[in-house]
């Protein structure tokens, strides 16, 4: 499967409803500092699952368009990820934020948290081993950490 | 348990030093994972050595900074082949690379985009987006707050012949 | 205690709005350094706040990676202006840095050098080492260690009429 | 004043004795990755008086050119920098390492490591501040301090 398009609404820089693609085999993201770049890469996290912490904000409600500056442009951000599965169909994956809550939804349909992370289990995503996300920055890390870190990682995608 | 770890560990511990040959385009080149403990691996630490083209085996931590990141991508791409995500997204994952290994890495990056793993990687560089089948533009709208504007490209079509080199982008 | 201290903070935190536009190349940019506590500065903390061009007042961890290196180097600068060391030495500070803010920084050490401050920098892009006054060149000799070779180029026989940029090096 | 030469003797990667420079009011040191151009660096920092763990081994002696494969070419090695005061005078501060014991000298001079640092001082090299040395990969952390770290700061060049 790969990733077809993403949709954003309201999600940190990106004001109102977004639809960034289609995404091909291989696809760059460019643009000058600060224009966005890696809060592309932080909405293709959250809609994987991530917890805020690595999202580079305090708590779920900061990702809202506006909240750096106390205007949040809504009460919700959402992401949806538009997958397109090794037959060829689309499986919309959706997470919002209400609040301080996370809502998750699969074609439409809301599910518990861990449905949605079996889901993605199914498609090979390990939102906690993380052997394919590298943050900006955090390159060299990989190659340093220590042997029990280490193995810490294969247990997680064994 | 130990059957669970070593079927993940297997086939990493074979397919690092291949992909590090490739990374580093060099076949004198080596990497290597070793379990501290081979009964037990999932009680004690695992090892990860890299001797660079043209130096000696060393510790990890004398690499220089554009060392690491090649050692490190190696290590991915490695643990890959055992839990394929459909994708991978790096952000400026070439910001230590000098523009030799910048060209390696993006022509691996290009090859492994290629064989059934979609890439998603941000970046500055020319050298490295020019490799691309389309870019994702991202500019700032004029706003009170940082708004992002999105613009995408197609750029197979400019491709004719394979190559990125012949497209002067933007 | 308060005194030595004010002699300190007192002149970094005027210069330092004014540095920040000079590397940012706009009016618009503001820097400020505030005390916590007006009466004893020492027994709390320091703010640093950086409002980029054309964006609002938000909090410093809410920057990209390009902008906290220009905020960084203006706080470097600035309390230069209170400690001025002879020299600098400063290792790939341009990784995280777009071709445009590259050249303000570039443009901004060069005028740094030109008043009394040695500028010692390491970098792997050209746009930022062809404004240099000489080059340094390491290269890795063969041999069984890691051995590096020098080499020196004075680059101001090349500059005639100012800017670096007709010097096509290396 | 400023930095004018530098003279290292079998330390890290420079074999033999080496000297580097002159450097001018605008220098830029370059090379490919892996040749040298940090440990040149941390020749510097060394010399200025720098500890151990800032110059990225792990005991003074992991200096020597082979250290790393275990084949150090010499039992010392050192560096010495020879500065230009405003006077337009050459003087030679030199750091060595002998096993694990350093040695300092002023003009050929033996001298203790507190008169080294006060000497260091007297042209306004505040090695603890390190406000002027920006190591590979720290720049974004500069900014990034919380307001005690910077409190800290002011008072180490207060
Ligand atoms: N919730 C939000 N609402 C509006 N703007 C936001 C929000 N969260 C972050 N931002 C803004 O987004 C910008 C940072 O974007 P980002 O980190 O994606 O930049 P970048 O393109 O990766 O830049 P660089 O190339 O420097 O890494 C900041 O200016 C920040 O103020
Ligand atoms: N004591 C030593 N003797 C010999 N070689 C050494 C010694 N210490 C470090 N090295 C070697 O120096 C090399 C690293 O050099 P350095 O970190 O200066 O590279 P660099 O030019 O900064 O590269 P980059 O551009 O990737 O940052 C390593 O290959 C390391 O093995
Ligand atoms: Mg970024
Ligand atoms: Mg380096």
């Amino acid at each position: 499967g790969m990733l077809h398009t993403l949709e954003l609404d309201n999600f940190k820089s990106y004001k109102g409803h977004q639809v960034i693609g289609p995404f091909y085999q291989f696809t760059a993201i460019i643009g000058p500092n600060g224009s966005g770049k890696s809060n592309l890469m932080d909405a293709i996290c959250f809609v994987l699952g991530e917890r805020s912490n690595n999202l580079r904000v305090r708590k779920l409600m900061d990702l809202i368009h506006g909240a750096p500056i106390n205007k949040p442009v809504a009460t919700k951000c959402s992401v949806t990820m538009n997958y397109r599965d090794d037959k060829g169909e689309i499986r919309k994956y959706c997470r919002a934020v209400h609040g301080s809550t996370s809502e998750f939804r699969i074609d439409g349909k809301v599910v518990t948290p861990q449905v949605y992370n079996a889901e993605m289990e199914e498609i090979k995503i390990f939102i906690k081993a993380k052997n394919f996300l590298v943050y900006q920055g955090q390159i060299e890390q990989i190659a340093m950490k220590n042997p029990k870190e280490r193995t810490a990682l294969f247990e997680e995608i064994s | 348990r130990y059957r669970r770890f070593q079927e993940c560990f297997d086939p990493v511990s074979q397919k690092i030093d291949e992909i590090y040959k490739a990374l580093s385009r060099n076949q004198s080149a080596q990497a290597f994972l070793g379990a501290d403990n081979m009964e037990e691996p999932y009680l004690e630490g695992i090892q990860y050595n890299c001797v660079a083209p043209g130096k000696r085996f060393r510790p990890m931590d004398n690499l220089s900074g554009g060392e690491k990141t090649v050692a490190a991508l190696a290590l991915l791409f490695a643990m890959h082949a055992r839990n394929p995500s459909p994708f991978f997204v790096l952000d400026e994952i070439d910001a230590a690379l000098d523009n030799t290994n910048i060209g390696k890495v993006a022509q691996f990056i290009c090859d492994t985009a290629k064989n059934d793993v979609q890439l998603i990687v941000i970046s500055l560089k020319e050298e490295f987006y020019n490799k691309a089948d389309a870019l994702v533009g991202i500019f700032p709208e004029p706003a009170n707050c940082t708004v992002s504007g999105v613009v995408t490209m197609d750029l197979t079509k400019f491709k004719i012949g394979g190559g990125g080199n012949d497209t002067t982008l933007l």
